[in-house]
């Protein structure tokens, strides 16, 4: 699975993510890539998020939108909606997964319950390409 | 608003005795050629979403990552791809899910969005959508590789036999 959360010079964001699915799926099982709410998400007054991991688990927990609500409902920074959503509400399902997020600020998150997570960032000041 | 991006591509047991030098430098480079692609269309003044299908349909070609070339296989040795999109500016939102010929599924999500009232379409009826909107259409082998083929033929060693399935095997 890949993903991009992308913020221009009007202050727009936009998420998008792609997959193969799961290795040797059956029966057009679909994961949470396609579901906007579940994988990708994306609102100007919040943030842009895309996810990769167990997409059983994401959909039901709906996790793109859930870190973006608790930003525009609870009054929550990226941060501690990223981290409530990947390090207590999805790891306490034993849920495997990581997601990336950006906020209207450029503020980003990258958080991940798994050994690794293929991720970067670029912004005006900064770079860089992660793994473990 | 400086433009800023972030990406990933896909987590999970990265196992390190797994990931030779030569392909951790790939993969390192594939992810910066992303997001140096996706930088440059902010810098010159293009779109968040522009932004999204510019990086993601990089990833989609580099055939080290679960999208595109290189996606994983179904149990029968097929490709089955989804991807979504999403503009925060109006909340519009496009994805295609299930789609086997659309050599690139993020163009699809975002002609779902843009070119369609719907959000998600599945199946024929997307790669049916994705014809009729002149997306480039391959035949279903061309997201295959050396590397995704090996891996599919060791989960489905012993088939027919009552040889336990590999550890890939999460089906009863």
């Amino acid at each position: 699975t890949v993903g991009c959360v992308a913020l221009d010079k009007d202050g727009n964001i936009a998420a998008g993510t792609s997959t193969g699915g799961m290795m040797n799926k059956k029966y057009g099982r679909i994961g949470d890539s396609p579901i906007i709410g579940a994988g990708t998400y994306a609102d100007n007054e919040t943030c842009g998020v895309s996810c990769t991991g167990h997409g059983e688990y994401f959909i039901r927990i709906g996790v793109a939108k859930e870190i973006s609500d608790q930003m525009k409902f609870g009054k929550k920074t990226l941060k501690e909606a990223a981290e409530y959503t990947v390090n207590e509400h999805l790891s306490g399902m034993n849920a495997q997964g990581g997601i990336i997020a950006m906020d209207k600020d450029g503020n980003f998150e990258l958080v991940f319950n798994t050994p690794g997570m293929y991720r970067g960032y670029k912004n005006a000041t900064d770079e860089k390409v992660m793994i473990y | 608003n400086r433009p800023a991006i972030v990406i990933h591509g896909g987590a999970g047991t990265i196992e390190r005795h797994l990931l030779s030098d030569s392909l951790e430098t790939i993969i390192r480079t594939a992810l910066q050629d992303a997001l140096n692609a996706g930088y440059a269309v902010l810098e010159n003044g293009g779109t968040a979403v522009d932004a999204v299908e510019a990086t993601i349909t990089l990833l989609e070609n580099c055939p080290e990552f679960n999208a595109g070339k290189g996606a994983v296989m179904t149990d029968v040795g097929t490709h089955e791809l989804d991807a979504s999109i999403m503009d925060g500016s109006d909340l519009n939102a496009g994805a295609v899910a299930g789609v086997k010929t659309v050599k690139s599924p993020i163009l699809a999500a975002r002609t779902v969005m843009v070119r369609s009232p719907h959000v998600m379409l599945a199946g024929e009826g997307a790669e049916e959508f994705a014809k009729q909107e002149g997306l480039e259409m391959v035949d279903n082998t061309y997201f295959t590789t050396p590397r995704i083929q090996k891996r599919w033929d060791e989960s489905h060693k012993g088939e027919g036999s009552n040889v336990p399935k590999s550890k890939f095997s999460k089906f009863g």
